[in-house]
């Protein structure tokens, strides 16, 4: 059992997986059924998620990264393709 | 900033766009208007040219639509993403789609078209999405007020890092090479000693004074005496045809304007105008109306001048020394109207004989004399003078 009291819901993680994968994901790879997502991955592009948007860079899920995924936004990734 | 791998660019000055699938939450002139005005914010701050068409491919490709629309993209319903460009290119590159799941508004309400279209606009030029968060290149929305909105410094240091800056000397007409003289047409006979005279000879004259003058699909008509000059956007050639050989019921035109989303043309002769197919060049039905009918009182006889202001969606309606402005989305005349022209067009003199829109550029004559108007700065580019336009 988690140590701590999970942060997220899993639909938030969901929400958190679908965004990194269409505007973090490697090219061509938007499917995440696609893509292995692996937790290191997932960290990864969390991170790098995290820093774009100035937030403090934990690779871990927190409210205020899902918020920031929930904002309405452009659908072109963030990472130069 | 920042820019997309390998920097593509558009390797050209005019850019031509083409709008396939509005959105049913505005008119198709405000979606127009607003289109327009997005592109205005980088043509303002980079020496490039958009122009609208209407049929045919254009550099980018415009639509609003829900879900899938053509791409491997398909958008999520409303939230979530808004809209999507790609970086300049062939083919696909600089295309532009809008969810149309969203709620599409020219107010702070649902989503600004304005702010949002800028933004893809940006990408579609060039522009990948930058961190700092006043730029426009954010990748999260956030709406601000849009009334005299300009390009952020950010984006507009990242779009002339691709660009280059617009001069503040705008972009020159470009100068006709000259040409041999047409074959002259065979000089009609005048039917009537009141006739007014061809104008053939005053073509190049320096004093030459226009009656009326319009864009028709890119070319340019310049009327006078019951004749017209056309300057094709196509070829280097001017003709000059007699108006009503054209449009038998109409002799001379005092006014004209188009408004290209409808692709319909205006031309007043007296306390008449008519509505002509821009395409087919034919009078619609139920023309000529009164000039009434568009709201102007029965004491104005005549009208001096008309011109379509893309960027507002408004038609400025010149008289004497006053002007009206005409609202084409509402179909109706602008509250507060007439007002005296020296009050909003600084030094454009205090009549119009004459008044068409060229690349975002608007050309007032006042008797021979021509001023090049930019509508963002309110202020005189240039002063010309009427002749020039006819390859003299």
């Amino acid at each position: 059992a988690p140590t701590v009291a999970p942060t997220v819901s899993p639909e938030d993680k969901d929400l958190a997986q679908g965004y990194l994968s269409q505007f973090y994901g490697d090219v061509g790879m938007t499917n995440s059924s696609m893509r292995s997502i692996t937790n290191d991955s997932f960290n990864q592009d969390l991170q790098a998620m995290q820093a774009f948007f100035g937030l403090e860079v934990t690779g871990i899920l927190n409210k205020e990264t899902v918020e920031v995924m929930k904002a309405p936004r452009c659908g072109v990734s963030d990472i130069s393709r | 900033y920042g820019h997309f791998p390998g920097k593509p660019k558009w390797g050209k000055r005019l850019i031509t766009y083409r709008i396939t699938q509005y959105t049913p939450d505005l008119t198709q002139s405000q979606v127009d208007a607003t289109i327009a005005k997005a592109f205005q914010l980088y043509s303002d701050v980079i020496p490039l040219v958009f122009k609208q068409v209407y049929t045919g491919s254009a550099d980018i490709m415009i639509l609003f639509k829900g879900g899938y629309h053509g791409d491997f993209y398909p958008f999520d319903g409303a939230g979530g993403v808004l809209a999507h460009a790609n970086s300049p290119g062939q083919g696909q590159g600089g295309d532009t789609h809008f969810d149309d799941d969203e709620t599409w508004t020219l107010t702070q309400r649902g989503v600004n078209l304005l702010l949002v279209a800028a933004h893809e606009f940006g990408h579609a030029l060039g522009l990948d999405h930058s961190r700092d968060r006043r730029a426009l290149m954010y990748p999260t929305y956030q709406y601000v007020n849009t009334n005299g909105y300009r390009l952020p410094d950010d984006d507009r240091r990242g779009v002339q890092a691709l660009y280059g800056s617009r001069s503040s000397v705008p972009t020159p007409v470009p100068k006709p090479k000259p040409r041999p003289e047409p074959e002259p047409e065979p000089e009609p006979e005048p039917e009537d000693p009141t006739e007014k005279p061809n104008p053939r000879n005053e073509q190049c004259n320096r004093g030459l004074v226009f009656d009326a003058a319009t864009s028709i699909r890119g070319d340019l008509f310049f009327f006078k005496n019951g004749y017209y000059w056309r300057k094709s956007s196509t070829s280097q050639g001017i003709s000059l045809t007699r108006v009503n050989t054209k449009w038998s019921r109409i002799n001379y035109v005092d006014a004209a304007f188009e408004v290209p989303h409808r692709d319909v043309v205006y031309l007043f002769e007296g306390s008449q105008y008519w509505g002509i197919k821009a395409h087919a060049k034919t009078i619609m039905s139920g023309y000529p109306k009164s000039i009434t009918h568009l709201g102007l009182p029965s004491s104005v006889s005549k009208v001096d001048a008309a011109v379509y202001v893309p960027t507002t969606g408004k038609t400025l309606i010149f008289v004497n020394n006053q002007y009206w402005s005409y609202d084409e989305s509402r179909n109706q005349m602008d509250y507060g109207y007439p007002r005296y022209i020296t009050w909003d067009f600084p030094g454009i003199g205090s009549k119009v004989d004459a008044a068409f829109e060229n690349y975002g550029y608007i050309y007032f004559s006042d008797g021979p004399r021509q001023s090049e108007y930019y509508m963002p700065y309110k202020r005189v580019m240039r002063v010309l003078l009427n002749y020039g336009w006819l390859n003299c």
